[in-house]
């Protein structure tokens, strides 16, 4: 189960760091 | 909490004993081995899954940071806009 | 009081020790084995790591939505803002481009 658990917060975490990344990036397109 | 962190303290050390009771008949019981040896593989497959999670925590830590700098040159902007009005 | 806590302690750590040299000495593990008592130990330090890393990616995680919505905020007011300063210069009310609506919705 610990193996799961880590393989779901991984999994988590990857999908967490794209939003950011394309929140970024249209944070950038309304500053412009 | 003293008194909470002590008792923590020792269920610990007990439930460490317990583990070790649990694998004191390794030589009768070669299932035990067997499993033992699974769970030493998988211990190496999770140690890799958690490098990679640390490295996930270590790129968000650097998002944090591209974020707050986005924050505060948007606070910039707003008080040069409520500036000209 | 405080003398009994100690000497508990002391007995557990003397338990935890017979039991892994009883360990080690009856079942020596062969080459290529892995050697149980070590197991043991990697698999209570495999899961406070676990536990460190989980602490660590809540507390980021929280960080990024604060700083986000803050972001959004901010946006949302100068957004009006120009919007109110076009109005009273009389200059033309510049429309959103179409990826400008996109990703304005996108941020709502």
């Amino acid at each position: 189960t610990l193996k799961d658990d880590v393989n779901a917060l991984l999994d988590n975490a990857r999908l967490e760091s794209q939003e950011s990344t394309s929140f970024i990036k249209a944070t950038k397109v309304l500053m412009k | 909490s003293d008194l909470e962190q002590l008792c923590s303290y020792v269920n610990e050390k007990i439930e460490n004993i317990k583990k070790t009771l649990s694998i004191r008949n390794l030589g009768q019981d070669p299932a035990l081995k067997t499993t033992l040896s699974k769970i030493g593989d998988e211990i190496i497959t999770v140690n890799e899954l958690l490098n990679k999670f640390e490295l996930e925590i270590q790129y968000q830590e650097q998002t944090n940071s591209s974020l707050k700098e986005l924050c505060a040159s948007l606070e910039e902007e707003f008080k040069d806009v409520d500036h000209l009005n | 009081m405080e003398d009994e806590f100690q000497k508990a302690d002391s007995d557990l750590d003397y338990l935890q020790y017979r039991l892994e040299y009883e360990i080690k000495t009856n079942h020596p593990h062969s080459a290529g084995e892995k050697n149980a008592v070590a197991i043991l130990k990697e698999l209570s330090a495999i899961k406070s790591r676990y536990q460190a890393l989980c602490a660590r990616f809540k507390a980021v995680s929280v960080e990024q939505k604060e700083t986000k919505s803050c972001i959004c905020a901010i946006l949302n007011k100068t957004m009006t803002m120009i919007r109110e300063l076009q109005k009273q210069t009389n200059l033309e009310l510049t429309l959103l481009t179409e990826e400008e609506k996109a990703v304005t919705e996108q941020l709502k």
